[in-house]
C-alpha cells in the first residue's frame, strides 16, 4: 500500500477503526490532480471487492458520500466530532471515493480550467483508477465494480465503457447506478406522472397538462413544441423543485437553505432542459397558484 | 454551492478544518471545500442525453448492473429509471416483486439477465443515508449475484 498516503489519525476519532485508510491525489489527465479517499474492508481485504463510488452534480463531491451516506464514519452535528456507520459499505468491500472531475472538493488542476464533460471526466476518472491501481497493486486482482449516484447516472456507464474495453488488467465484475440520470427525457416524462399521482398536482393542472401536452399519440412533456403545453410543465415544475418541498425525498422535511447554488441551478435547469428558456420567466408564486395569470 | 434541502453544515465544517486537511494530506493551498463545485457545475457541457447504448454496449460483454431507486426521490424519480430499464428491450427473467429486510417490504425489483431494476421503500434520492439497513443488503446481495 502507498505509506505516504496512509491516514493513521484523524480529529474527533474517538473510536479504533477495524480497517486502514488512505487519503491523497491520483494522477488524472496532465495537471490534474483528483483527491481519492479509500478504506479497507472491514472482513477480508485481500478478498473482498474493491468498490469505486462516484456522487454526481455535476460538480459534487464523492466525500458527501462517505460522510453522509455510505462510509465507515460520519460527522457528528457538532462538526468536529465522528461517530461509526454501523451499515457502512466496507463492512465487506474496499470503498474507493473519489472526488472527481478536478475543481470539485479538494481535488484540482494546475491551470485552474475546471470547464469539462462526460467525454473528459470519463477518460480522467479512468487515468485516476490506473493511478489508484499503481498505488495499490495487491488489489488489482480483487473484483472491482463501480456504483454511483445521481448524475452518476452519466459518470458510471462512460467510465465502465472505458474500464471493460481499455488496457488496464482490472478485474471488473458490474456497476450500479443509484437514483440515476440515466435519461433526461425518460426523467422528465415520468417526474410529470409522480407528481400527479404523489398528489402535487390537483384536477386543473393535470387536466391542463393533458389538454396541452397529449394527443392521441401520447403525452410528451419533454420537448413539446406547444407553448401552452410549456407553460403547463413549467408550472408542474416549479411545484416540485421551488414551492419548498424536499425534491430528494418528498416525504422529508427540507433542511438547510432552500436557496440555489449554481452548480444546482445548473444541474436543474439540465433538466426540463428544453423549458429552461421560459423557467426564468415563470417563478412559482406561492399557494395562489390557481389564480396565477399566465400571461 | 449547496443542494437545496441537504444541509452539510457539519461535513463541511470537519473537512475545512486545519487538523483534518493536514491528516487527509490536502495541500495547504487549495481553497476550502465545499460538498458543490459551481467553477465545475456552472461549465459543465452534457454529451450524453441517454446512456441506454453505453447500457447495451457493457450488458453485451457480460457485466452485471444494479439499476437503484429510492421510490420518493424526485430528482431522480424511480418511474424514469424503471422506463429506461425496460426500454433496453432486454427479457425480463423474473416478475416484478417485492424483496424483504428486516422482516420488511424492503422495496421491488425485476431482473432482466444481467441487468436488474430496484426499489427502495420510502428512501430519497440518497438511498444509503435514509435506508441505511436494507441499502447495505442490497449493496452486499448484489455484490456477489445473491437473489435479493
Amino acid at each position: 500500500q502507498y505509506a505516504p498516503d496512509e491516514v493513521t489519525d484523524l480529529p474527533g476519532m474517538t473510536f479504533k477503526p477495524n480497517y486502514r485508510q488512505w487519503s491523497g491525489y491520483l494522477q488524472a489527465g496532465p495537471g490534474k490532480f483528483l483527491h481519492y479517499w479509500f478504506v479497507t474492508s472491514q472482513r477480508d481485504p485481500t478478498k473482498d471487492p474493491v468498490v469505486l463510488w462516484l456522487n454526481g452534480g455535476p460538480g459534487c463531491s464523492s466525500l458527501d458520500g462517505f460522510l453522509s451516506e455510505n462510509g465507515p464514519f460520519h460527522v457528528n452535528d457538532d462538526g468536529a466530532t465522528l461517530y461509526e456507520n454501523e451499515f457502512s459499505w466496507n463492512k465487506n468491500a474496499n470503498m474507493l471515493y473519489l472526488e472527481s472531475p478536478a475543481g470539485v472538493g479538494y481535488s484540482y488542476s494546475d491551470d485552474h480550467n475546471y470547464e469539462t464533460d462526460d467525454d473528459k471526466v470519463a477518460a480522467d476518472n479512468y487515468q485516476a483508477l490506473q493511478s489508484f491501481f499503481v498505488k495499490f497493486p495487491n488489489f488489482t486482482l480483487n473484483e472491482f465494480f463501480i456504483f454511483g449516484e445521481s448524475y452518476g447516472g452519466i459518470y458510471v456507464p462512460t467510465l465502465s465503457l472505458r474500464v471493460a474495453t481499455g488496457q488496464a488488467k482490472i478485474n471488473f465484475q458490474g456497476f450500479s447506478v443509484g437514483n440515476g440520470l440515466s435519461s433526461f427525457a425518460l426523467n422528465d416524462e415520468s417526474l410529470i406522472y409522480f407528481g400527479y399521482y404523489h398528489g402535487l398536482f390537483g384536477e386543473d393542472l393535470w387536466r391542463d397538462l393533458n389538454d396541452n401536452c397529449c394527443n392521441k399519440g401520447g403525452c410528451n412533456f419533454y420537448n413539446s413544441s406547444s407553448d401552452s403545453c410549456k407553460i403547463q410543465v413549467n408550472i408542474a415544475f416549479s411545484i416540485v423543485y421551488q414551492s419548498g418541498l424536499n425534491e430528494y425525498s418528498l416525504y422529508l422535511d427540507c433542511e438547510g437553505r432552500q436557496g440555489f447554488s449554481k452548480t444546482y441551478e445548473k444541474a436543474m435547469t439540465l433538466l426540463f432542459r428544453n423549458y429552461r428558456k421560459t423557467l426564468h420567466t415563470y417563478k412559482y408564486s406561492g399557494p395562489r397558484l390557481s389564480s396565477v395569470s399566465l400571461n | 454551492g449547496v443542494p437545496p434541502c441537504i444541509n452539510s453544515t457539519a461535513q463541511t465544517n470537519w473537512l475545512n478544518r486545519g487538523d483534518v486537511r493536514k491528516a487527509l494530506h490536502i495541500p495547504a493551498t487549495l481553497p476550502a471545500w465545499d460538498i458543490c463545485s459551481d467553477a465545475v457545475g456552472e461549465r459543465y457541457n452534457i454529451l450524453y442525453w441517454t446512456v441506454k447504448d453505453v447500457y447495451l454496449k457493457l450488458l453485451s460483454m457480460g457485466l452485471r448492473a444494479l439499476v437503484y431507486n429510492g421510490d420518493t426521490d424526485m430528482a431522480c424519480n424511480f418511474l424514469g429509471d424503471q422506463w429506461f430499464v425496460e426500454d433496453l428491450g432486454i427479457k425480463e427473467t423474473s416478475k416484478y416483486k417485492t424483496w424483504i429486510y428486516d422482516d420488511q417490504v424492503a422495496g421491488f425489483y425485476q431482473r432482466f439477465g444481467n441487468i436488474t431494476f430496484l426499489t427502495v421503500k420510502g428512501a430519497g434520492h440518497m438511498v444509503p443515508q435514509w435506508a441505511p439497513g436494507p441499502a447495505l443488503h442490497m449493496f452486499q446481495t448484489f455484490l456477489i449475484n445473491d437473489s435479493y
